[in-house]
């Protein structure tokens, strides 16, 4: 049964296809996973990827993976992008360019700005079914907490911590202000 | 270490070998380095939360098991993608428009109760907080299964803190000497909000950069753990024996309703 299964197991999955973005805003970008969901033979393979576009200046928000390490190779544009370890130390703050690979740990946290061109990148994770973690928008951590615990935990006022938690909806932002400070390493 | 490599020629019972104070508790740690626990491939931490007091949004590198050893607490788990399904009601008609202004609408993800004797499980990555609404200490006994498959890192264990600033105004306390290199490690502690510059902070969260300057929490010298002066209030169900209690007096039980 072996060319049943295996031999006849589908491999192949396009993720450059904008219409099957998993998150898409118009104005910012789109962000596309292929898991073993999509194509069961990752979950032997115990890998995933993910296609991301961010339109000029636009970002993806803070997020972390909570069980993968993730290798993105900017394939067209640039980004600046902080990684944050769990000391809060920014371990990256600089420009990523097409051709560059960088490596962002398990758990660590990222943010990407993309730079005037915008900016495209295709990520491996090495999880089948890597889980992200997003600090804010509509499915974040923070969004998730009581506002008192925001409030009491950042030492602000209630009204401050509602819009913390509800000014922001997106997963992938557009921003109208661009980028006012480089990254550095 | 090689995992599996556990050529333990003696073991010994361990006390806590360092301890981080905070403004509402302590942490004490058992020395994760240990032979035994290097071959157990866990590090294991008792957290002593005074009343009132708040555990900050943490998450960690491994799957971390919880046993209540004393008092009663709140907690909650946030996962990624799970909806708010705690959620203020609408506001009565009768509410004048006084109350209505003083209201605050909030919700939140599911907050679960705790109290002696529970095990709460914790998946690796998954931000949690807890707040002890007893009426005496709380003291959580915490297991980081560090070398399970959902951690890819090494098998140091790791905490992101989403809050505070845990390398201000913690007083490590070492047992022993060797204790002291693990405290000194943790003054140089902070969340990972101060990782990212407040420019882009302050535009994924749309707020002003003030607020996104308090997030980093640079100023902030009360630890980890602190404490909510006028308790926390948060959106939850009643107790059971509440419950029933107050449905009784409404009539649920009564028959005066259909």
């Amino acid at each position: 049964g072996i060319e049943e299964t295996i031999c006849s197991a589908k491999i192949r999955e396009n993720l450059d296809k904008a219409s099957r973005a998993d998150i898409y805003n118009p104005r910012a970008g789109r962000f596309s996973t292929v898991n073993s969901y999509s194509l069961p033979i990752l979950k032997f393979l115990q890998l995933s990827a993910a296609r991301g576009v961010l339109y000029r200046n636009a970002i993806m928000s803070p997020h972390w993976y909570a069980n993968a390490h993730s290798i993105i190779y900017v394939t067209r544009g640039d980004s600046r992008m902080q990684i944050v370890n769990h000391k809060g130390r920014a371990v990256f703050d600089g420009q990523v360019r097409e051709g560059q690979v960088v490596v962002v740990p398990q758990n660590y946290a990222v943010v990407k700005q993309a730079g005037e061109q915008g900016c495209e990148w295709v990520a491996f994770n090495t999880n089948d079914n890597a889980m992200i973690n997003t600090l804010s928008g509509r499915t974040s951590a923070i969004r998730g907490l009581p506002a008192d615990v925001i409030a009491s935990a950042y030492q602000i006022s209630r009204e401050e911590a509602e819009r913390l938690k509800f000014s922001r909806r997106e997963t992938f932002l557009f921003s109208g202000s661009g980028r006012s400070s480089r990254g550095r390493v | 270490w090689q995992k599996g490599e556990c050529q333990i020629g003696n073991i010994n019972a361990q006390e806590p070998s360092y301890s981080i104070r905070a403004e509402a508790g302590e942490t004490q740690f058992w020395d994760f380095k240990n032979d035994e626990f290097q071959c157990a491939g866990v590090s294991i931490l008792r957290h002593r939360i005074q009343q009132r007091g708040l555990l900050l949004p943490v998450y960690h590198n491994s799957p971390v098991l919880v046993y209540v050893l004393k008092g009663r607490g709140i907690f909650g788990l946030m996962i990624s993608g799970c909806p708010e399904t705690y959620e203020s009601s609408q506001q009565s008609r009768e509410q004048s428009q006084e109350d209505r202004s003083r209201s605050f609408r909030d919700r939140h993800q599911k907050i679960g109760e705790s109290r002696q004797g529970d095990i709460v499980a914790i998946p690796a990555g998954a931000a949690h907080w807890a707040y002890n609404d007893g009426q005496e200490e709380l003291v959580l006994l915490v297991l980081h299964d560090d070398s399970n498959n959902a951690n890819q890192l090494d098998q140091n264990p790791r905490s992101f803190y989403l809050a505070g600033n845990p390398g201000r105004g913690q007083e490590q306390q070492p047992y022993r000497e060797h204790g002291s290199r693990h405290g000194e490690q943790q003054q140089q502690f902070g969340n990972i909000f101060r990782g990212f510059d407040v420019e882009t902070l302050a535009e994924v969260f749309g707020v002003d950069e003030e607020t996104a300057r308090k997030l980093q929490g640079h100023n902030d010298e009360r630890g980890h753990l602190i404490l909510v002066q006028r308790g926390l209030q948060v959106i939850r169900p009643p107790l059971r024996g509440e419950e029933y209690g107050r449905r009784e007096e409404e009539g649920y039980y009564g028959g005066r309703d259909n």
